[in-house]
């Protein structure tokens, strides 16, 4: 099983989008996924067409109530989710309570090891609680980025976190950039693709997501990418995407 | 003097590009402005070209350490800054310490009501102790949205907790909503616009802020976009919509 966190605490990046068609699209070919919704705004849980945020979903798992197979409700062939909901406003802000609160998540990923192949976590655009608990859980990290200046100048911060943790958990764990809302016709995208495969050329999937209003409009109806408008440029894109990230390929 | 607050919890809707393009505007047509950066991830301190985000910042003002006058810098003509600085990073975890850490701000805002006329706060993508803070210290609010599905629905919960702190200050607070990053060809965009105009047409400005590559290149050179491309569009949208806020005209 590998646990992938899709984050960066630049916000309207593609995080949601990102984790959601990786997700479906893994579920597609064969793949038994959970995805968890970490954000308190609940964008993936409306993303999948599921109505109703009220209830128990991931809060109860990140304060220690229930566990994942009590909250795991299948939303298409072979892939599952746990709903985002209104609990997890409150939970943003419990930094401070130490090493044990980051933990939580990592334990309740830790027993479930046979159910499934991958668990995709959507992570809020932070670096509280929440975003702690998903850095010390995951194996990977996949961190969209788009190509503005803004998006690039937040990268080396957000990686400068992500290498402290791996000190403290002493393990490697390996981080994927991936492009996304790339508009090959700005020459401003272009210079951050430069940018970022100048710096990381061995962590950028090779796949750019292009910028493509069906990805937009998609999450309205509740429907995946896939599902929405399956020969858009959207769905090639994120299918070639999970390709790159099954293989490995980047941009080097 | 008045406090605006330009937030909202969905990241990437232009909240920066907005606080900054309107803090500057409303200093070239002759108010005395004070910007302060509230984001972790400094970005209105970058986008003004302010360098360094270590040293005293917007932190010691919501810890209570020191005061607005310690830390306001003139950036530019009549137009002063509070950066934001690392400190934020902690602080977003503190909420929980009840009503007492919520008025930081707005009792280090209240001393200084002669010096300026207007006071812009950034916010970061989020509802926890920072974003508390900037509603409790705040007299008018806005609020960017872009032409998106998630951005509309994010929405109604945003103006469901200006609510309930409205009715816990027992006090009005305006707020004003904007389109940005308007592609108005998006069929996807007009639904958005029509859908906003007919829930909150007395609040949304009549300007609409439209997709312009300048405004995502101007923070990468530490301009504003009036000095970077006076003459794009970005920059007459920017200007138009600040004559709005003045007049309070909307699309009603
Ligand atoms: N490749 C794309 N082309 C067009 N629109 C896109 C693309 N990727 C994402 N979007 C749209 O851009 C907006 C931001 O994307 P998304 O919500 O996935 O970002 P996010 O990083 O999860 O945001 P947040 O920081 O608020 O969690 C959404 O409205 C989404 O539908
Ligand atoms: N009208 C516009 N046209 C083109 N690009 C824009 C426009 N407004 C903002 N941008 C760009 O879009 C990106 C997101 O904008 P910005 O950073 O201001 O949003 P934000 O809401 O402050 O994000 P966060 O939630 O991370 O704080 C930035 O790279 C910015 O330069
Ligand atoms: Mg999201
Ligand atoms: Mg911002």
């Amino acid at each position: 099983m590998k646990i992938l966190a899709v984050m960066n605490q630049k916000g309207g990046v593609g995080k949601t989008t990102t984790a959601g068609s990786m997700a479906h699209e893994l579920a597609r070919i064969g793949h038994r996924v959970l995805v968890m919704d970490l954000d308190p705004q609940g964008h993936l849980t409306d993303s999948f067409g599921v109505k109703s945020k009220s209830g128990p979903g991931t809060a109860e798992i990140l304060n220690g109530c229930l566990g994942v197979h009590d909250l795991a409700s299948q939303i298409r062939d072979s892939l599952f989710m746990i709903k985002g909901n209104r609990g997890l406003m409150g939970l943003e802000g419990r930094v401070g309570e130490g090493m044990v609160s980051y933990l939580k998540l990592h334990h309740a990923l830790h027993d479930i090891n046979v159910t499934y192949d991958y668990v995709i976590l959507d992570c809020p655009p932070s670096s509280g609680f929440i975003s702690l608990n998903a850095l010390f859980a995951s194996d990977e990290i996949v961190m969209p980025i788009t190509g503005d200046y803004l998006a690039l100048h937040g990268a080396a911060g957000f990686l400068n976190i992500l290498q402290r943790i791996r000190q403290i958990r002493k393990r490697e764990m390996k981080h994927w950039i991936v492009l996304t809302r790339f508009q090959p016709r700005r020459k401003l995208a272009m210079e951050v693709r430069n940018k970022i495969m100048e710096h990381y050329p061995q962590h950028v999937l090779a796949t750019v997501v292009r910028e493509n209003v069906a990805l937009a409009e998609c999450p309205g109806f509740g429907l995946s990418i896939f599902e929405y408008a399956a020969a858009s440029t959207g769905a090639a894109d994120y299918s070639a995407l999970v390709l790159d990230y099954l293989h490995g390929n980047t941009m080097k």
